[in-house]
């Protein structure tokens, strides 16, 4: 899976993401990378995000909505409020991480796996690419 | 003017340490070609949409990554691509499903979201829809490399759960 947020210079912001699924599904299997609220979202309001790791957990808890709704309606940061969700889904059973940017200029992850791959770069000239 | 950019390319259960130096410096490579193709994008005071478009476009073509070309295959031996995109100023969105036949799913996406009145279009459907739009279409064998390949054989060989290859290749 592969996905990217942005915040432009107006201040709107946008998610996306695209994936091949799991390795030997079946029945049409779909994971969360398709369904808006799950695996992406995109909210001026509060933020932008772009999920990856085992789908069905995101879907049952709507990781990307929930990360949006967290910060519009608690007023929690990006951080906080992905910090929360990730862990949350990890309490499932669930595996994976998010990325996540506000209007703000935010950018921030969170995840529970090892080797995610991800880069980051800002107008501030901040250009960073790695694997953890 | 200030932007923000962020982009990932999965998460598996391999840790950085175990990665082979060319996988390694591979996902690096394709990783900063996706951050300049946004960047360049929203230096130019493109829109956050565009900017998303162009970076996710780049790892679609990477074959390293597990969408579009070098995507995973289903057990009965094809891709079906999976993508979806949101504006944040409007909360239009658009998503695809089972999608076999378009070069760049992100760009399917945003053609459900910014020409249809729907927001998820799935399989034949999508795969007709993306033809109506004009989306630059492949052969399905274009998605498909040797390593996803050997990794579903190694599914079936082994009747490993779907979670373990996965986990283990991101």
């Amino acid at each position: 899976t592969v996905g990217a947020v942005a915040v432009d210079s107006e201040g709107n912001v946008a998610a996306g993401t695209s994936t091949g699924g799991l390795t030997g599904k079946r029945w049409g299997r779909i994971g969360d990378s398709p369904v808006i609220g799950a695996g992406n979202y995109a909210d001026n309001r509060a933020c932008g995000v772009s999920a990856t790791g085992a789908g069905e957990f995101f879907i049952r808890l709507g990781v990307a909505h929930e990360i949006c709704a967290r910060m519009r309606m608690l007023g929690e940061d990006a951080k906080t409020a992905s910090d929360h969700v990730i862990k949350e889904l990890g309490l499932l059973g669930g595996t994976g991480g998010v990325i996540v940017t506000a209007p703000d200029g935010t950018a921030t992850f969170a995840f529970n796996t090892p080797g995610m791959y991800r880069g980051k770069a800002t107008s501030k000239g901040d250009r960073m690419v790695a694997i953890y | 003017k200030s932007w923000t950019l962020v982009i990932h390319g999965g998460a598996g259960s391999m840790a950085r340490d175990k990665l082979a130096p060319e996988q390694d410096s591979a996902a690096r490579a394709g990783l900063t070609k996706a951050l300049e193709a946004g960047s360049t994008v929203l230096e130019k005071g493109g829109s956050a949409m565009d900017a998303v478009s162009a970076a996710i476009m780049v790892l679609e073509d990477d074959e390293h990554f597990n969408a579009g070309r070098g995507a995973v295959f289903t057990y009965k031996g094809v891709n079906e691509l999976d993508a979806s995109i949101m504006d944040g100023k409007t909360l239009g969105a658009g998503a695809v499903t089972g999608a076999r036949y378009t070069k760049n799913p992100i760009l399917l996406a945003r053609a459900v979201m910014e020409k249809s009145p729907h927001v998820m279009l799935s399989r034949e459907g999508a795969d007709e829809f993306s033809r109506e739009q004009g989306l630059e279409q492949v052969s399905p064998d274009y998605f498909a490399t040797p390593e996803r390949w050997r990794q579903l054989e190694e599914l079936k060989a082994k009747k490993l759960g779907w979670y373990d290859v996965d986990l283990k290749y991101g």
